[in-house]
Formats: structure tokens, C-alpha cells, sequence
């Protein structure tokens, strides 16, 4: 008795919204996780 | 937050979700699109009478159609990363993949202010992780599927797909099965890796290798198996140095990328998990995106600091998990991963 459900694939909602140009000020007013500013302080304005 | 003396962080970024299935609720079947997700244990669907934009571009539950629904009216809330979901509780007729679960517990959220799920492909989120995870009281879908004896064994596995020759929008392209594992999704033996603690479904790690070389997670570490995270993801600190180890450097946004061009000069990462190396090529962690004209190619790691009682987790995601097909046992807990 196995019972199958197929998946789809689809854009993630941080492609579609940075193909749509939105994700920098949707970034901007959210903060999705810690990344970005754990990451601004490890690797600081300018860093090459 | 603090429970019984334990500290969980549950993880609720849907992102960069990318899998997604249809279930059915209530009696007529009311459809909707959820991410199965092994990193949380609720499952919740917009409200028709949810007032959230987001909520317009997405299927409502109607429970004034259905004749198997059961008003609970208790309240919940979920925090995620980007926003929070607010909502009631109800318990209704549940069918995913054919199977039918009667009185399942779940939560009809009406308000969701994120924008985040105005551009979400998915109307909601089955979770597949341990009941301690839970934020809605009552048993999470498997255990109930479980406890009314719907699976003759207590195991699901998944397929994940990378596809990576497809177009933007790609057909189906996964396998959620219920109550077993199917024997042409993998390759080779199955390798089991007993859960440490039953939240997530979380196992040992025993270190991260650069090109052959231990640089991460030394002395042993902790990861958990989440289909709900796209990306693998570690402490900041060994994520930052790995994203320097690949080349890869930081963008506006906080992801980082790397030159396509050098894709096939950068290092294999291998994940050691119960002594059992699971290696990824460059290919396989990075993911190219196409926007407008151009391709990108973005790293496959993500930094995500997950405070658990013991060492820091890891998270293996679909990156991880389009390499190696899943069996998440609960009979043994356990977790199996074969090459997919």
C-alpha cells in the first residue's frame, strides 16, 4: 500500500520576485532571516 | 521559544521553497497547493475569509461548503521568517494521494501580511516533522495517518528532481510517497542515520570536507533533513569561510554567487553523515538562475544560525536532497538516504 504524490518544481518566491525586480525592496522592508546582516558584518560595504 | 525546559527554533523561511503537491480538504474536496515540509508540523491553508491580499492570489478554504467540518475555534499563530500567519483551528477530511484521513487538525490562517506569499506558488504548508514541532496542538498529519492505521508502514520518502535542464517553470518533477519507498527513485543501498533528537528530523554529522579535506563540523555536529529549506545551510561562521572557499561573494541581497565560468574548477564538498561521505560536485550546489539575459549562478549554502542544546545545526536542503532520495522512518526513526 503505497500511495504516490507527485511534486511540481516550481520558481522559488525569491527568483520570481527578484526577476520581477521587487526582491531588493522586499528585503528592504522584511528581514527573511539573518543572512544578510550577519553577512554585512563579516563582509563589510566595499569588501572585493 | 522555550518548551519544557528546551530550547527549539522552529525554521520558517518558505523563500526559496520550490516543491509543492496538491492535497484536498472537506467534504465536497476543496484543493490546495502545500509544501510538504519535513522542517515544521502544521499544516495550514488560507480561510475564505482570510483578509491578506496575499490570501487573494490563492485558494481559500470555504468551511461553510463542507459537511465534514469541524469548528474548533481555538487560535494560532506561526512566525516565520519574514512575517507571521494568523488564524483558527479546524479539523476536517484530509486526501493526499489517494488516502483519506478523517478529523485532521489544521490551522485556516486569515491574515497573512507578508508579500512574501502574494508571489508564493503554494496556497499552504504540510508539515512532516515530530510533534514537539508543532505549533497547532493535535497530531501532525503522518501521525495521524499513523495512529488511524492508514500506512501499513510508518515511512514516506521523497523525490526531488534537479531538472536543471528544464525551463523556468518545470512539470512534475518530485515524488512524495506515502508508506514505503519506491525502489526505481535510487540507487544502491540505503544508508540509515538514526534521528538524535525527535523535532526536526535531525541526525549526526560527523564533519564537512572541502575537496577531501575536514574543515567544518570537526569533532561531529548535528544536521537536520528539511525539504521545506531549498539551499544546505550551516553556522555563519563556517558558512561565510565555505563561501570563500568556493569563490563565491556576497551580492546585494545577501546571497551569494559565483563566476559560471570557474563552475567546473571548484571543490567537491562532501557532507560525512554516520561515516558515510555524501558528496556534492560544483554542479550540484550551485544553482543557476536565469534573469533576464543573463545566467547566474548562485551558491547552494546559505548561513542560518539554529540554536539547539547541543552543537550548531546544519540544515540539509534540496540542494542536498535532489542529490540523495530521503526515506524519513518513524517506526525506527531513522533516516535513510540513497542516491537518487
Amino acid at each position: 500500500n503505497l500511495w504516490s504524490v507527485p511534486l511540481r518544481r516550481t520558481r522559488s518566491i525569491r527568483t520570481r520576485l527578484r526577476a520581477d525586480g521587487l526582491l531588493n525592496e522586499f528585503l528592504k522592508d522584511h528581514t527573511p532571516d539573518m543572512i544578510s546582516r550577519r553577512y554585512a558584518q563579516c563582509f563589510p560595504s566595499g569588501t572585493p | 521559544s522555550l518548551r519544557l525546559g528546551r530550547i527549539s527554533e522552529r525554521i520558517y523561511n518558505f523563500m526559496d521553497a520550490q516543491f509543492y503537491g496538491e492535497i484536498s480538504l472537506g467534504t465536497p474536496e476543496q484543493n490546495f497547493s502545500v509544501i510538504f515540509d519535513t522542517g515544521s508540523a502544521d499544516l495550514w491553508v488560507p480561510s475564505s475569509y482570510c483578509v491578506s491580499e496575499a490570501c487573494a492570489n490563492h485558494r481559500c478554504f470555504k468551511a461553510f461548503k463542507s459537511t465534514s467540518f469541524i469548528h474548533d475555534g481555538r487560535r494560532f499563530g506561526i512566525h516565520y521568517g519574514s512575517g507571521h500567519l494568523l488564524g483558527t483551528m479546524a479539523r476536517d477530511t484530509l486526501k493526499i494521494g489517494g488516502l483519506t484521513i478523517p478529523n485532521q487538525e489544521f490551522g485556516e490562517s486569515v491574515y497573512e501580511p507578508s508579500e512574501a506569499f502574494l508571489s508564493a506558488k503554494f496556497d499552504g504548508v504540510l508539515g512532516l516533522a515530530y510533534q514537539s514541532l508543532a505549533e497547532i496542538l493535535g497530531s501532525p498529519v503522518f501521525d495521524n495517518m499513523i495512529e488511524q492505521k492508514i500506512v501499513d508502514q510508518p515511512v514516506f520518502s521523497f523525490y526531488l528532481s534537479r531538472c536543471i535542464h528544464a525551463k523556468l517553470t518545470i512539470s512534475p518533477t518530485g515524488e512524495l510517497l506515502l508508506g514505503g519507498t519506491n525502489e526505481a527513485l535510487y540507487i544502491g543501498p540505503i544508508k540509515w542515520h538514526p534521528v538524535t533528537a525527535k523535532g526536526y528530523w535531525q541526525i549526526r554529522m560527523d564533519s564537512v570536507a572541502v575537496q577531501g579535506v575536514s574543515l567544518f563540523c570537526p569533532v561531529g555536529c548535528e544536521a537536520i533533513v528539511d525539504t521545506g529549506t531549498s539551499l544546505i545551510a550551516g553556522p555563519t561562521s563556517d558558512i561565510v569561510r565555505l563561501q570563500q572557499l568556493i569563490g563565491a561573494t556576497p551580492s546585494h541581497f545577501g546571497e551569494f554567487v559565483v563566476d559560471c565560468a570557474r563552475l567546473s574548477s571548484l571543490p567537491q564538498v562532501t557532507f560525512v553523515l554516520n561515516g558515510t561521505e555524501y558528496t556534492l560536485t560544483s554542479e550540484q550546489y550551485i544553482r543557476k538562475e536565469r534573469l533576464g539575459k543573463n545566467e547566474i549562478c548562485f551558491s547552494g549554502f546559505q548561513a542560518v544560525d539554529i540554536i539547539s542544546s547541543k552543537e550548531p545545526l546544519w540544515i540539509l536542503g534540496d540542494v542536498f536532497l535532489t542529490e540523495y532520495y530521503s526515506i524519513f522512518d518513524k517506526e525506527h526513526d531513522q533516516v535513510g538516504l540513497a542516491r537518487a
